[in-house]
């Protein structure tokens, strides 16, 4: 199978949210996605990255609908200690690429953060997999980056539109 | 569409790469990558969480047969300032749910947390997307891990194996 890119994709009814100094130890995100999901709270994504001096960083995506119970549980756990403190942010959005192997060849991830990069597009978080490629970005830069990720990849159909997810 | 889990996914012929306090400017992400491609050096998952105070940490998963030509690359960062410090770790392993719908169905994610945390395994990095939620964690828990998330979402099947990939 080739590895290559079959389309964009972008979001941008979505939030941030980062939970700064979680405890580092088992138990933890169980409880924050439990509590995520008894509120009927759908995550787009959910990022961790490697953790330091047993303390760890969370970051997930909610949908911008769901802000108000997320407030409420981000104040929760605060409260109860789960999380020094957590950041909250809307003015963010997503923009994927997708398509197959996408993972296992370097080069296709490196050119869409390339193409962001040349664009002055700072990216705050990136999640990936053999499937797809996620940055999220400023909301207010989401035009700029669609128009130039796809460009990267379809230079051909500049005309085209990318898929709003 | 139905959300639900339809695999359990694991791989061990990982390592560990985190880069620590990288500058929060554009450019960065597309560096480390570009970097990385021209080495032909295959990345499993990339994940950087949000930043603050603009240091950012990105950590990503190379095939531990490419872990030499990472240690001169993680060198060669810390060397010219593109990362404070680099840390490699090559006890690490892979566990991911496969499935559809899995981001927008955060009760997923969350018994996937719980049952690797009722067995005491702690989660080193977390990135998830609509059809794959990755755990990675220490190397030497992974069977244990593959048999209590496989018995979570699959427990009629208890003698089935999870696939490795
Ligand atoms: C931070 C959080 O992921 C923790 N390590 C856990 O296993 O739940
Ligand atoms: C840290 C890195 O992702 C940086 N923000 C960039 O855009 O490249």
């Amino acid at each position: 199978e080739r590895a290559e890119v079959v389309g964009v994709t972008s979001d941008s009814k979505i939030a941030k949210v980062t939970l700064l100094d979680v405890a580092d130890e088992p138990g933890i995100a169980a409880r924050v996605f439990e509590d995520l999901a008894r509120a009927g709270i759908n995550i787009r994504l959910i990022i961790q990255s490697a953790s330091s001096e047993h303390q760890a960083r969370i970051t997930f995506i909610p949908e911008l609908e769901s802000l108000d119970g997320t407030r409420e549980l981000v104040r929760r756990w605060e409260a109860e200690g789960v999380a020094r403190r957590g950041v909250i942010e809307s003015d963010v959005a997503k923009i994927s690429i997708v398509g197959s192997r996408l993972a296992s060849t370097p080069g296709l991830a490196a050119r869409m953060f390339a193409a962001l990069a040349r664009e002055g597009i700072n990216i705050d978080c990136i999640s990936s997999s053999e499937m797809k490629v996620a940055c999220v970005i400023s909301g207010d830069r989401l035009d700029d980056a669609t128009r130039v990720v796809h460009r990267e990849f379809f230079p051909e159909d500049e005309a085209a539109a990318a898929t709003p997810s």
